[in-house]
């Protein structure tokens, strides 16, 4: 048997420890070891990498530690838009979503873009009707917002507001 | 954003990416996650990658993509493909930016060029770590 391999991450910045407090931390520490968990246990049952990249990263969207899925950023609007990829090197296929609004496991949603074989990427209400189409969980908006993220918005707007935004922390811009 | 890269038992490369931007972000922008090439990226016999950082730079740079061709046209490793994409070619631009990477023979690599990065990995035999800065933790040996 081949040797097999899995990595993940959790974004970057000065957000990476630094700006959380230590129990938060330890629970963002303990996510990413439930998200390669879940990653290993597809990869040691001879399972696909396709499979192990896409259970790893649904831990960490249904996390509110991290900036995907659920602890999702706001936008300008205070509104969440979701993107998300996933790509199969043994033949190049392809699928993501972008603006997605409601779709609970955005990288579900891509692989089932992928596999559609319509498309490699689709935007906006039609990335969430075609994720309800396809029998994906599907979410209120609000399901995503976190206070962390409402906080890191309106520290922005103050910032922005005062003219100071470029020194807004990472946590403000990212969380 | 969170990512993950993977290399199974049959030798086949996979990458996903997954993100809600960043906060404030204009209304209808989109990142590089999304982008095949950019901030997602695999090709069998080469590598996959997965980003994370100031996403325009990573759509000009066609980051993952041009790791990915740092390795197949000039014969570079992983780690020196990736890290020269962190550490100079998006040096000029200030910004922060990170990855974790798997090549065809299962090295991983994570740079980034900000004060740290959540990231973790599994070593063949199941050792499994997690980091954020410097300070790595070793959480258990997986089954």
């Amino acid at each position: 048997m081949n040797p097999t391999a899995l990595a993940i991450h959790g974004g970057c910045g000065v957000m990476a420890r630094l700006d959380l407090a230590e129990d938060e931390w330890i629970a963002a520490r303990a996510d990413l070891g439930r998200s390669l968990e879940a990653g290993w246990a597809v990869l040691t049952a001879g399972g696909s990498a396709l499979d192990a990249v896409e259970a790893a990263v649904v831990v960490m969207e249904d996390s509110p530690h991290f900036n995907a899925g659920h602890g999702a950023a706001l936008n300008t609007d205070g509104e969440h838009e979701l993107d998300a990829a996933i790509m199969n090197g043994a033949d190049l296929a392809a699928g993501s979503v972008t603006l997605a609004r409601r779709i609970r496991n955005p990288i579900r949603a891509a692989r089932a873009v992928m596999e559609a074989q319509e498309a490699v990427m689709l935007g906006g209400p039609a990335a969430d009707a075609f994720a309800a189409g396809a029998g994906l969980d599907i979410v209120e908006p609000s399901y995503f917002t976190t206070e962390r993220r409402v906080a890191a918005l309106s520290a922005m707007k103050r910032h922005q507001a005062a003219g100071t935004a470029a020194k807004a922390s990472e946590a403000e811009k990212h969380g | 954003t969170v990512g993950a890269v993977a290399l199974d038992s049959a030798g086949t490369l996979a990458a996903a990416t997954s993100t809600g931007g960043y906060t404030n972000k204009p209304a209808g922008r989109i990142g590089d996650s999304p982008i095949i090439g950019a901030g997602t990226y695999a090709r069998n016999g080469v590598c996959a990658v997965s980003g994370t950082g100031k996403g325009e730079y990573f759509i000009r740079h066609a980051v993952a993509h041009e790791i990915a061709s740092r390795m197949a046209y000039l014969g570079e490793s992983l780690e020196d493909a990736a890290s020269k994409v962190i550490h100079q070619d998006l040096k000029p631009h200030d910004i922060g930016a990170g990855l974790v990477a798997v090549g065809a023979d299962g090295a991983i690599t994570a740079p980034y060029n900000t004060d740290g990065m959540f990231r973790g990995w599994v070593l063949p035999g199941g050792r499994m770590f997690v980091a954020s800065h410097a300070e790595v933790f070793d959480l258990a040996t997986l089954p």
